[in-house]
């Protein structure tokens, strides 16, 4: 099982 | 100028306890309105965010915006000093180059003040969209706690599933399989409830670490809240009574 990254869901402000 | 007193020093004590293993280096950013911070943890996996109103504070005063940059595991030390009945007072001045930190204790008459030196912190600011989640969980924060630290001990992955019958955890490990199913409940008794608030059921995978991470949030409120959707990372959110809300984002897990 893969851990995601959180940045593959939110881009930087 | 920036000033802050909070009444309930403890609070920020236990909001300190909760973040420090998580986040190292953070920018807290102050505002006329309240305080915030959004910080990441090293491998990009979970984030922390806080959020403050100035209406909880027995005194707030924030001329401008400013950001204090800070270490946590120094805060954390600094915290330590504060006895738990004391009441907790952020100063800091413009271009400030440290955080000046007053412990008071009204009725023993004990003061204790600790100037935090500041640090610049290039960090990375996310922009997390407004998103409907599709399934959101309202679970007794000991008991959602008590869930993770048990199946952390069988398991490093837990599934969460929901349903609108249902929230299971599930987990499979060397040990074996099983899950935990919490049936909507809204009993006479507030802690025992369990409110299941779901329009889209949603299956997902977490690392328990993390959650038992978040879960050190548990003492800072009666209940935590799941916030699921099945593109989205999960929320765990604790509210603070009368003074804001402490969330945490995580990624999920994707079967190769």
């Amino acid at each position: 099982m893969q851990q995601k990254a959180l940045t593959s869901f939110f881009s930087s402000a | 100028m920036f000033e802050a007193k909070l009444t309930e020093g403890l609070i920020l004590k236990k909001i300190v306890e909760s973040i420090k293993d998580i986040v190292t280096d953070v920018n807290i950013d102050i505002s006329p309105s309240g305080i915030s911070l959004q910080a990441m943890d090293s491998s990009h996996v979970a984030l922390v965010s806080l959020n403050l109103s100035m209406d909880g504070f027995e005194h707030y005063r924030a001329d401008t915006n400013m950001v204090l940059g800070v270490s946590i595991a120094n805060l954390a030390k600094v915290m330590k000093l504060a006895d738990n009945n004391d009441q907790i007072t952020l100063q800091a001045d413009q271009e400030a180059t440290h955080l000046k930190i007053i412990f008071e204790n009204p009725k023993t008459e004990r003061t204790t003040e600790f100037n935090l030196n500041l640090i610049t912190i290039d960090s990375e600011h996310l922009a997390i969209p407004e998103t409907e989640y599709s399934s959101v969980v309202t679970i007794n924060s000991g008991e959602f706690s008590k869930i993770c630290k048990e199946l952390f001990s069988l398991s490093e992955t837990v599934q969460i599933t929901t349903n609108t019958d249902y929230v299971q955890f599930s987990v499979e490990g060397e040990v074996g399989s099983g899950q935990v199913r919490l049936g909507h409940n809204d009993s006479e008794k507030k802690e025992d409830q369990t409110i299941l608030e779901v329009s889209e059921s949603v299956q997902q995978q977490f690392a328990i670490r993390y959650l038992n991470m978040f879960n050190k949030a548990s003492t800072l409120s009666s209940f935590t809240r799941l916030c699921l959707h099945q593109e989205q990372p999960l929320v765990v959110e604790f509210k603070i009574d009368n003074l804001g809300v402490l969330k945490y984002f995580l990624a999920p897990k994707i079967s190769d």
